[in-house]
């Protein structure tokens, strides 16, 4: 599904070149469930907007599905990106002024599915995630744990075949961890690919591959 | 040091009401080291605002050092934040268009510290979160943990009586966390009054008091 090679991200700040991804050679099989750890400011969340295709790869080759994501153009980036790819934030990235559910149906609109559709697929995202009572509330009237499950109920509802979660967990109790990662369980063994950073080693345990960052480096990979 | 009776805090969305504190009664000793714990929802950041005076109670009765919180005037409640009390945010609530040292110094402009030792406190903080190369980054030039950790030095820099932690390892791995807590540890260690909203209880060993809320309620606390 997903193959890199010699892959770069290098940002510019003023005078300074910050290498975020360095090199990586990285292949996910589809259906593989994988875990991406590695210390705060390693290139994890570089790595996934890479992999997500919402940032581009500063030199290095990446195919998705076999096509060359380089030379495609933003319209057919948006097309993949809505369409394939599911993606949890780790700063969530919601609508200020949209209700939860208005959040979670926006990519059903972009897809083009009807409404009768989008309210009952809302709805059971909604259920999903434990926030039925919520629903209707905006972001800033939601508790930040609320806001995390709404942002994974948005990148769940499109039932994508590629699953990108940036820390999914990182604000909730454990016991509300469990059901997220139980839902992402539910989704693997349905054949989807999905891909977590954590930096909980009992999220991981959840995934079947580990792989480590040190620096925009791939230090250890559980599958080798 | 803070004396709560009979605090509630409603929330009223549309003809809905939210009680996300309810007749709370919380007394914390000067020096103490608290962890407040529980589900996603439960009430912690509510808590927490009312504690630092960030927002105001529907009803109840809450003295801070001994003095009345609800007769205060806007002037006098913001001294109080801006002096005895040091926040950090679970949304980090960084400027945007500042670079990481500037949100760190900006505490102590309000304080009116002269500028030499502004930048003398400014650059020990960095040092203190491991981020003296990132300090001149803006906010969107950071990883999420890099955010998180300039949040934590500016409610540092401040020398607080008082620190408000709300889920200040959630976006760290296990060894920056650690680093993090033994900041607070030694803050303790000189008197300071902390209290921590975690939901990790490898966090929450650190301190040496912890209360559960379900529902706005404490549930158990472990000095009873
Ligand atoms: N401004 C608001 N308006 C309406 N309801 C709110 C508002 N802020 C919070 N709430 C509700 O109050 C309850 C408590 O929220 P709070 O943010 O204190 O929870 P929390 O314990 O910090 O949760 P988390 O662990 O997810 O951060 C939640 O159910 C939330 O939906
Ligand atoms: N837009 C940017 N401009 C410049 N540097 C950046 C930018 N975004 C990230 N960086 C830097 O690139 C490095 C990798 O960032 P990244 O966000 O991928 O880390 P991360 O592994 O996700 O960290 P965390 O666990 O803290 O979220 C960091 O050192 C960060 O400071
Ligand atoms: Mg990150
Ligand atoms: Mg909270």
């Amino acid at each position: 599904l997903i193959e890199m090679t010699g892959l770069n991200r290098i940002y510019t700040v003023g005078a300074e070149k910050v290498h975020a991804v360095r090199d990586m050679d990285l292949v996910v099989k589809t259906g593989e469930y994988m875990s991406i750890m590695g210390a705060s400011g390693s290139g994890k969340s570089t790595l996934m907007n890479l992999i997500g295709c919402l940032d581009t790869p500063t030199s290095g080759n990446y195919l998705l599905n076999g096509l060359d994501v380089s030379v495609m153009n933003d319209d057919e980036l948006a097309t993949i990106r809505n369409r394939e790819i599911g993606f949890v934030f780790q700063t969530f990235n919601l609508l200020a002024r949209s209700t939860a559910a208005q959040n979670i149906e926006l990519p059903l609109i972009y897809g083009g599915v009807s409404e009768r559709e989008r309210k009952q697929r809302v709805a059971e995202a909604v259920e999903a995630v434990s926030l039925t009572d919520r629903a209707h509330h905006k972001p800033n009237e939601l508790s930040g744990g609320q806001r995390q499950r709404v942002a994974i109920a948005r990148a769940l509802v499109c039932n994508p075949s590629l699953l990108l979660a940036d820390e999914p967990t990182g604000n909730l109790d454990s016991k509300t961890s469990e059901e997220i990662m139980g839902l992402l369980d539910d989704l693997n063994n349905k054949g989807h690919t999905i891909i977590v950073v954590t930096h909980e080693e009992d999220i991981a345990d959840h995934t079947s591959r580990i792989i480590r960052l040190i620096d925009g480096v791939i230090s250890s990979d559980s599958s080798l």
